[in-house]
Parts: C-alpha cells; sequence; structure tokens
C-alpha cells in the first residue's frame, strides 16, 4: 500500500540574505521514516 | 460396447496439408477479428446511443510481468486474501504464527499494542494492529509536514506541467490520480452530497449557526488553523478558496448550490493561488508489509471532497512502481481533497493486491474492494455512456455537512484517519 500526497505550499526562492526561502524537505529519496517524522517545511 | 471398442479396426488417415493451413488460418481470423471488434467496442463507449458495457478495462503497458498480471483477476484474489486471513487461528499457533510473520517482514512486537498477541484472532486483526501510546511520538515543531505512516519515501517533488514523475522517464498526469472534474449527481453519494436538499438543511440550521460557529472558532483555536473564521467564509487567505459558495450562511439559497456545483466543473488545479507564489508538491510513501498499517494527518487540515476510484489492485512493490507507468492512476485509491494551511492539500491511500481494503474513519459510506462498489462503477459507466458522457472513473462525496462553518471534516496534526486492511 502506497500514500500519495499532492499540497500546495510557497515556492522556493532565496531571500535578501541567500537563504532559501519556502517549502524545504527534510526527507531523501529512499529513506524509512515512521509515523509523525517531519517530511518537510515552509 | 468392450468387444465393439476391441474388435474394431482403427485406420488412420493423413489429413490434407491445406486442410490443416485452412483451418489454422480460420482460427487466426477469428482472433483478429475479435481483437478488431473489441477496440471497436472500446472506442464507442461513450458515443450517444452506444451500447452500455460498463467499464472499459484498461491494459497497462509494460514488461511481460505486467502483462500477465493485467490478466489476472487481481480484485477476485484480494478478497479471497482478505477472506483467508479473517479465518480465525487456534489459539495456541497464533503467538509462533505471529512470530514468524514479524520475523519475515521485521515487525518490532515490542511496540505493538497488545502484549498478548492471543487477542489478535487472525493475521488480518494483527495485519490492523494499533501500536502502544507514546510509540509515535509526533515531531515537536507544529509546522512541520509529518508522514502519515510508517513506510519508505520512495519519490518527493514538485509537480511541474501537471506531471508527478513516477520514476526517472516515467511521469503521470496528476489530472489522472485525482480526477479533473465533478462528475453529475448522479455519481455523488456523500453523507451530505452537493444538492439542494442540503442546501435546505443548511438553510434550517441557521438559527443554529451562532453556536456552531463558537465551537469551530474553539477547534480552530485548539488545533492551531491558521485562518481565522472571515477567511474561511470569504477566502480572502493566502490561497484561493476551494469553493466560493460554500459558505453556508443563513442566506445559503439553490442558487449559491447551484454556484458551487458549477464550481465543482473546475479542473481541480483552478484553485492554486493564481499570483503564483505557490507550487505543488508530492510525496510517495511506500508502506511495506511488516509496517504499522494505519495513517494519520500529516497536518491541521481540512477535507472537503473523497473521491473514490474504484480501479485495479495491482501490487504497489518498488519493482513495479519502477516499471508500470501510472501505477497509482490504475489502481482503486481514495482521493481526499483539502485545504491547509498554504492552500490546497489532498490525501491519496492507494490499494494493492495484498492490502486492498482503504477504510477512512470519518467515511462510514465508503466501501472499498467490493464487488457491490465495482457493480455500482459499471453501472455508473453505463448511466454515463447512455448520456454520452465519458465516465469520469470516480464516485464523489462531500464532507461539507462535518461542519458547516469550516465546509469539510476538520483533522488534527497525527490523528488517527484510518487505515489498509489485507484483502
Amino acid at each position: 500500500s502506497t500514500i500519495v500526497l499532492v499540497f500546495e505550499a510557497p515556492s522556493q526562492q532565496k531571500g535578501e540574505n541567500g537563504r532559501v526561502k519556502g517549502w524545504e524537505w527534510k526527507v531523501q529519496k529512499g529513506q524509512r521514516v515512521r509515523q509523525g517524522q517531519a517530511l518537510g517545511q515552509v | 460396447l468392450g468387444d465393439a471398442l476391441r474388435n474394431t479396426k482403427i485406420q488412420w488417415y493423413q489429413i490434407p496439408v491445406g486442410l490443416g493451413i485452412g483451418f489454422l488460418g480460420l482460427v487466426q481470423f477469428y482472433k483478429v477479428t475479435a481483437r478488431e471488434q473489441e477496440k471497436q467496442r472500446d472506442l464507442e463507449v461513450g458515443e450517444p446511443g452506444s451500447q452500455p458495457r460498463g467499464r472499459p478495462k484498461v491494459r497497462p503497458d509494460g514488461p511481460w510481468q505486467v502483462q500477465v498480471m493485467s490478466t489476472l483477476p487481481l480484485k477476485a484474489m484480494s478478497r479471497l486474501w482478505g477472506r483467508f486471513n479473517e479465518l480465525t487461528i487456534p489459539y495456541y499457533l497464533r503467538v509462533p504464527g505471529f512470530k514468524l510473520y514479524a520475523f519475515i517482514f521485521g515487525v518490532d512486537l515490542s511496540e505493538v499494542g497488545e502484549d498478548d498477541l492471543h487477542v489478535y484472532p487472525n493475521l488480518a486483526a494483527f495485519f490492523y494492529r494499533k501500536l502502544k501510546p507514546g510509540s509515535r511520538p509526533l515531531h515537536p515543531d507544529p509546522h512541520m509536514l509529518l508522514s502519515p505512516s510508517d513506510g519508505r519515501v520512495l519519490q518527493f517533488g514538485q509537480i511541474e506541467g501537471g506531471d508527478i514523475e513516477q520514476v526517472k522517464g516515467m511521469t503521470y498526469s496528476i489530472d489522472a490520480l485525482l480526477g479533473r472534474r465533478t462528475p453529475t449527481s448522479s455519481i455523488s453519494n456523500g453523507s451530505s452530497g452537493t444538492s439542494t436538499e442540503h442546501a435546505k438543511k443548511i438553510h434550517r440550521e441557521a438559527s443554529e449557526e451562532e453556536e456552531i460557529i463558537k465551537s469551530d472558532a474553539e477547534f480552530a483555536r485548539v488545533n492551531g488553523i491558521p485562518y481565522t473564521l472571515p477567511d474561511l467564509f470569504t477566502g480572502s487567505g493566502r490561497s484561493k478558496p476551494v469553493k466560493d459558495a460554500a459558505t453556508p450562511s443563513s442566506q445559503s439559497t439553490e442558487a449559491e448550490v447551484g454556484a458551487e456545483l458549477a464550481l465543482g466543473e473546475r479542473p481541480w488545479y483552478d484553485i492554486i493561488s493564481p499570483d503564483k507564489t505557490t507550487s505543488l508538491y508530492y510525496a510517495v510513501v511506500y508502506l511495506a508489509p511488516g509496517d504499522y498499517h494505519r495513517f494519520h494527518s500529516p497536518t491541521n487540515w481540512v477535507v472537503e471532497r473523497r473521491r473514490h476510484f474504484a480501479g485495479e489492485l495491482y501490487s504497489v512493490s518498488p519493482y513495479l512502481q519502477r516499471t508500470l507507468p501510472g501505477l497509482f492512476t490504475l489502481n482503486e485509491r481514495v482521493v481526499l481533497l483539502g485545504r491547509w494551511r498554504w492552500g490546497f492539500f489532498s490525501y491519496i491511500p492507494v490499494g494493492a493486491t495484498n492490502v486492498g481494503s482503504i477504510v477512512v474513519n470519518f467515511d462510514r459510506e465508503l466501501r472499498t474492494n467490493s464487488l457491490t462498489t465495482d457493480t455500482e462503477a459499471d453501472r455508473a459507466a453505463d448511466e454515463a455512456a447512455a448520456r454520452g458522457e465519458p465516465y469520469l472513473g470516480f464516485a464523489e462525496a462531500s464532507y461539507e455537512g462535518a461542519s458547516p462553518v469550516l465546509g469539510g471534516h476538520a483533522l488534527r496534526r497525527g490523528e488517527e484517519m484510518g487505515g489498509f486492511q489485507l484483502g
């Protein structure tokens, strides 16, 4: 079984201080995750 | 008879070569004609006046393994598998059986909800086990999007041009995954459909509205849903709301509901922020057989609609995901559409051969991997064909009745939403 998430989030863009703003993934492809673990954040 | 069999002389004659060739030619001609007729019938589906004949069978492309699999009655096999696993296991065989299963599939028995494994009467119950409280702590940062379940992150990324990359070079359309348009009312079968009666019901309940608003405002505050009630009413938040006309005010009229239905005809991606400050992202989490098979809400969000695609039940193993393009658009799945802090949000549990039954806790009417559902889907396809419309491939229900103010069913971060069951 599989769960697919499709969602809208702010696009990634570079801020004035060079920091990336917008959606950021916190996982790698193929990584094992547990329920409640972070996938990403804005 | 015995005497006749023993004493009758048998004489063998050669069949003329021409007759054999003619016979083989006839067989081949029959096969080709039958194939052509089948193709012609597929083309005629949807044309006015054509003979209704259920959902057209999708024949996936792929290597020979996929071709062989496509000839198997996967849904029937899945149901049989489910029935088999519901058979009660003898008491003294349960613990060794579950321990063997845990050894093979890597289940951590120390976190299983019940200490005494005898409690699980069969494999189906063990498979749909709960975990001990606290064994899956949520990430402390409330702004994080959480993993909905245990599993492996197979793919994630940004959706560009409406396509999701399944593996390198294989993509499928997001429209095919989620469904493009809301079907006509004949297919809607939700607990509170977008019907005139629903609008009238909302109108009758208008006197109770103030009380509802109080409770929903309280809910929003508790769950940290970062929009205010006026945002929900007017859609003046960060992104365009799904349905402007869904506001259940005391002024709800049939015209509003009509407008809502009209909005339902829009492609789903029309809801994306028109100012292009947002993008669409996706993530695919694969649950292995030994994983905890209940799924949870990854964030605070509101589910507005459910679309049930009664498709096939191919395996969703990483191998097949690599080799069968558009696997998720072929399989039976439940598409939950709604919105979260940043706009559109959808959550799609996809079934597989061994776990065809998808349970959604807040939707008692949903029946997946069911013969009845298949029959209903065939009937809907027939009706669509009779009307001269294409079959959209899904049945839709609306959750607006769950909370008239929020416009759907609100879910807390980490809340259990449902799960996958064997068969």
